[in-house]
């Protein structure tokens, strides 16, 4: 009983939209070389996400499809080259959300996980909670069967160097234009 | 900060961010991108949104379900005028919230009392095109809301109806898109979403 106006159903749609970071930037600063390099890591992410959206699959695997080559690329703040904390660490951040139920999962403050995108779904599908941090997620993600992955495949130089120069420049974390990384 | 917001075949909407945070971070600082809501929102019934930014300000806002409220409710009233429209209006007063099964039993709908997946044809174009406009304005509004208050940054969403969309208040988001219609592009600077197409 519900309103139509002819007898044409849409097609089924699939869409996928990706960021990597977004802050002030400077155009000079950005050789064809460097903008290269970001256009093929963007479109790699999304490639990997369309892909499983084009062969029919869900869009909870599209999104941490496209989003695990960036927490793999050291041109992003994610995963390996993820910024340094006040204390030259690496903590990672992340969090997932599935529309048809609404159910969520996060973890906060991790510094072993190489794809904290997978640990927060593992809460998410796996916990009773939603968000956990620090040495607990941790915890969970070993019991979990995630590999520990060592803090140098976080580390990169460049956002060592970053961390060095705030330092330098005796400027508290919030004082410095720190998106982007 | 990364993120990915998609759609999929099934009507089905998904939302994920991943970060460092931010540089020099300390007392255990955490921002927007793990906290459900600020970061992170996917509803069937509005949007999927995925933030980077300065995330105190976007943490202050709620900034990805405050656009998915909005459109949820713009949604619904879409729906309710079309139904009006087509001199349904008593109809909709019976199936506004549940529906009767031959068996006597009570149903809810799936995804919400209003859904313009129900309409068909240009009833549906119609309906899908006040939504990508909807959807854009409350992403830009939420976003200057963010401004307002000092911070910077951007969103990226999809619709039920497949739109993909972004809203920044910064000079660049390194970003990207791709949909069954055909679009695949990706850009770093604003004003720039078509010009590094790749195929």
């Amino acid at each position: 009983a519900l309103a139509q106006d002819d007898a044409s159903p849409p097609e089924p749609k699939w869409s996928i939209a990706i960021h990597g970071g977004a802050g002030t930037l400077n155009r000079d600063a950005m050789t064809p070389e460097r903008r290269a390099e970001y256009e093929a890591a963007l479109q790699e992410a999304l490639d990997a996400g369309r892909a499983v959206l084009a062969r029919g699959g869900s869009a909870m695997d599209a999104v941490k499809a496209a989003i695990l080559p960036m927490e793999d690329n050291p041109l992003f703040n994610a995963g390996r080259g993820a910024v340094f904390t006040w204390e030259g660490t690496n903590e990672l951040d992340a969090s997932i959300m599935d529309g048809r139920d609404r159910s969520a999962g996060a973890v906060a403050g991790v510094k072993t996980v190489k794809h904290p995108i997978l640990l927060a779904d593992v809460v998410r599908t796996e916990s009773p909670h939603v968000m956990l941090m620090g040495e607990g997620a941790e915890e969970f993600a070993a019991e979990q069967g995630f590999a520990v992955t060592p803090p140098e495949w976080f580390a990169t130089e460049a956002r060592k160097r970053a961390l060095e120069r705030m330092k330098a420049n005796k400027l508290s974390a919030l004082d410095v234009d720190h998106k982007f990384g | 900060t990364v993120g990915a917001v998609a759609l999929d075949m099934e009507g089905n909407l998904a939302a994920g961010t991943s970060t460092g945070g931010m540089t020099g971070k300390r007392w255990g600082r955490v921002g927007d991108a793990p906290v459900i809501g600020a970061g992170t929102y996917a509803d069937n019934r509005a949007c999927a949104v995925s933030a980077t930014g300065w995330g105190e300000y976007f943490l202050r806002v709620g900034v990805a379900h405050e656009i998915c409220t909005r459109l949820r409710m713009e949604r619904d009233a879409i729906v309710r005028n079309q139904r009006l429209m087509q001199g349904l209006a008593l109809s909709v007063a019976a199936a506004d919230l549940k529906e009767q099964h031959p068996s006597g039993e009570v149903l809810h709908h799936e995804y919400g009392p209003y859904d313009i997946r129900q309409f068909k044809g240009k009833a549906w174009q119609t309906a899908a095109q006040k939504v990508e406009r909807i959807a854009q304005k409350a992403a830009d509004a939420v976003m200057a809301d963010v401004a307002e208050l000092g911070g910077d940054g951007g969103v990226i969403l999809v619709t039920p109806e497949g739109h993909a969309i972004f809203s920044f208040n910064t000079s660049g988001m390194y970003r990207g898109r791709a949909t069954s219609e055909g679009v695949n592009e990706v850009a770093i600077f604003g004003g720039e979403d078509k010009a590094s197409a790749t195929p």
